[in-house]
């Protein structure tokens, strides 16, 4: 365990805890891409299965037990409880265009082909791209709760510290995963549109709005 | 991965 890892998962628990408590507090999900919270959850449940296999750590088994929770608390909110909140119409990316190629990916370019080992690869591309829906819907409507920057500000720096922590890693430890590593330059380039927005504009106190 | 199949990341 690194500094670098440990703010990454901070951040990330920061980033699904903020989204949760956006939703609860004013009781509505406007904004927010169910699409990519169903990856989300996609992308957790296929990562952490072996929580029913091998016991890493307390933290290690916590922290999944938390991911998995919030994910699908946070689907409960956005398609059940606060379902009416829920602005379908522009949360219309097309997830398949996602998935099938993710899905082949993960069967040509793995560490070995065992069924855990293809979905823990599918979960590391998909994840990659799951936040493309939630990007697609800000682009479409034009605008962003400030709440929900913060949320993706954090969600885009947990895996931006991850490329940190694998240079930590490789320099301290030897240990390299090539998926992880690319996959997370993806994920994270993905985000620099949003991270200068957020960085000149909602920390200047602006609203964040797109040129519609 | 530490054994085949086991990753210790999140």
């Amino acid at each position: 365990m690194n500094v670098f890892r440990l703010t990454g998962d901070l951040s990330h628990l920061a980033a699904i805890i903020i989204l949760l408590l956006k939703i609860w507090k004013t009781r509505s999900c406007a904004g927010i891409s169910g699409k990519s919270q169903i990856l989300f959850a996609v992308v957790f449940t296929s990562r952490y299965l072996d929580l029913l296999t091998s016991f890493i750590s307390l933290y290690n088994t916590s922290m999944k037990v938390i991911y998995i929770g919030c994910a699908y608390a946070t689907l409960y909110f956005v398609y059940m409880k606060f379902k009416a909140t829920y602005d379908g119409n522009h949360d219309t990316f097309r997830v398949e265009f996602l998935l099938v190629p993710v899905g082949g990916l993960s069967f040509l370019v793995n560490h070995d082909f065992s069924p855990l080992e293809i979905l823990w690869t599918f979960s590391i591309y998909l994840e990659s791209v799951a936040i493309l829906p939630q990007l697609f819907m800000i682009s479409k409507t034009g605008e962003a709760e400030t709440i929900t920057t913060h949320y993706l500000f954090f969600l885009g720096l947990y895996r931006a510290l991850y490329l940190f922590n694998w240079i930590w890693r490789f320099y301290f430890e030897g240990f390299f995963d090539m998926i992880a590593i690319v996959a997370g330059l993806v994920q994270t380039i993905l985000y620099c549109d949003f991270f200068y927005l957020y960085i000149t504009k909602v920390l200047k106190g602006k609203k964040l709005s797109l040129p519609a | 991965l530490l054994v085949l199949g086991e990753h210790d990341e999140l």
